[in-house]
């Protein structure tokens, strides 16, 4: 369907991008964004909320901006 | 837009901030 989604939000994602690289809240929005993984703002929102809370990863401010990270 | 990924952003911290 053309609205099946070629994006998926999971915790493995989220782990993924955390040990690429810091991220900040809207970094992490725009690589799921409600179009590419056909959930809503609400749902997304929800989601990645729990799955920052599984990972709990480090924070650190760069630019007066909390970033979270992984390492491996 | 940018005006809901802001939205987006501030409710997402919201949460983690209750967390956290």
């Amino acid at each position: 369907t053309p609205s099946s989604s070629d994006v998926q939000l999971t915790e493995d994602a989220v782990r993924r991008y955390l040990i690429r690289k810091p991220m900040t809240t809207k970094d992490l929005l725009k690589k799921f964004q409600t179009k590419r993984t056909g959930l809503s703002s609400e749902q997304t929102v929800n989601v990645l909320a729990q799955i920052l809370k599984r990972l709990n990863p480090e924070r650190k401010m760069v630019n007066d901006k909390m970033h979270f990270y992984l390492t491996e | 837009s940018s005006s809901e990924a802001d939205e987006m952003a501030a409710a997402l911290e919201a949460e983690l901030n209750d967390f956290m």
